[in-house]
């Protein structure tokens, strides 16, 4: 998947197993991934879950499990809300768009979510504050999360490596060194770029990773899913100057312009 | 070393009280072991400064006069009570005020910084 850390930096990585998302003394989120069935280019779907602790007289502990084609908009439990507590409501659920788009608001702590379904997959992003997030008992050990620390050097896919490989004319495969499976011969280059600029025109990280998931499995849904994680930005990060990012050696158009 | 920022956020969360009265307890417990929580992040950058060897020193006599012990909850960010925002009608309006994180940065300069994170793809 692709991820945006809580220091806006942006990496895809190769993942499989159980991955903490966010991992502090008030929320846990995690995704497992099961292993790639053997031939396939890709992993099969993600299993997401978000625990709510409990969190004195505001809300019991509270678990969110969402999967392909089930994104339920109640707990685990059924419950729509913090549950008995007098501050129950501190915590609520709320579907947007049926089996589609659910946004938890979890309000004692500061802390708003967004679950997607988008195509065949699931997308996650959070809006927290930075006294929630770094409320760790033992940072060293817990701040490993993917929100904090993005995914181990030796996970990450380099999207420079793979486009160098993919613009050569006609070689739509990705490059012997980079380590992204390529998918079946459905997707020319052109054709990935074209269907990515009409959801995502400017030319930052989110277009970079739909041409990326585009070439990599011929699915064209993951438009979808990278246009949805940038309006998931627009409506939850604080700074509307980062909205985009931007490869480390490119500077925006503006800027690049600005500066001769 | 931001041993200082520690002492002002134990003064705020116990209202500045040594003496708490006794079903305070709990909650003064907790806002020592959050005073104790925040002296060790400090402690790369503070070893040396008398504030913060006087911090550490202090927090063991107070729990050690409260009997608190040193695993357990921590204090939650202190949140102060206003009236509910007007239109949520489904907000309970005698919800607990430290069920409201925001309003307690009304009374602080600095409203809470977000962070954002997001995943997506496969």
């Amino acid at each position: 998947p692709h991820l945006r850390t809580f220091t806006d930096r942006f990496q895809t990585c190769k993942v499989q197993g159980a991955w903490p998302l966010i991992d502090n003394n008030y929320l846990n989120v995690h995704l497992t991934f099961q292993p790639p069935v053997p031939g396939s280019w890709a992993v099969s779907s993600p299993h997401l879950t978000i625990i709510f602790k409990n969190f004195q007289e505001c809300v019991d502990q509270k678990v969110y499990q969402a999967e392909m084609d089930e994104l339920p908009a109640a707990f685990a439990d059924g419950s729509k809300n913090g549950g008995d507590k007098h501050g129950a409501n501190s915590l609520k659920i709320t579907e947007k768009v049926s089996g589609q788009h659910v946004e938890i608001q979890a309000k004692y702590i500061g802390t708003t979510i967004v679950v997607r379904q988008v195509g065949g997959y699931l997308t996650f992003a959070v809006r927290m504050p930075e006294e929630v997030v770094n409320a760790v008992e033992d940072r060293d050990s817990q701040g490993l999360y993917l929100c904090l620390r993005g995914c181990p050097l030796n996970q990450q896919i380099d999207f420079q490596a793979f486009r160098a490989g993919a613009e050569s004319p006609g070689a739509h495969r990705l490059p012997a060194a980079s380590p992204a499976p390529s998918a079946p011969d459905t997707f020319p280059y052109e054709t990935a770029v074209a269907k990515c600029k009409e959801k995502l025109p400017v030319e930052d990280l989110y277009y970079q990773a739909c041409v990326f998931d585009l070439l990599t499995t011929g699915d064209v849904n993951f438009t979808l899913a990278a246009y949805y994680a940038l309006e998931d930005v627009k409506m939850l990060h604080s700074n509307k100057d980062k909205l985009h990012l931007y490869e480390r050696t490119r500077e925006p158009p503006g800027r690049a312009a600005a500066a001769g | 070393c931001k041993i200082l920022k520690c002492n002002s956020e134990f003064w705020s969360a116990t209202a500045g009280s040594h003496a708490p009265a006794p079903d305070d307890a709990p909650e003064f417990c907790a806002a020592l072991r959050t005073y104790a929580l925040c002296t060790r992040r400090t402690a790369r950058t503070c070893r040396g400064d008398l504030a913060y060897h006087s911090a550490v020193h202090g927090i063991e006599d107070l729990m050690s006069q409260h009997n608190c012990s040193k695993d357990g909850p921590t204090s939650q960010p202190h949140l102060r009570t206003l009236p509910p925002p007007p239109g949520d009608s489904q907000e309970r309006s005698d919800s607990p005020e430290i069920c409201h994180y925001e309003k307690s940065f009304h009374n602080r300069a600095a409203a809470p910084n977000y962070t954002h994170c997001g995943l997506f793809g496969d």
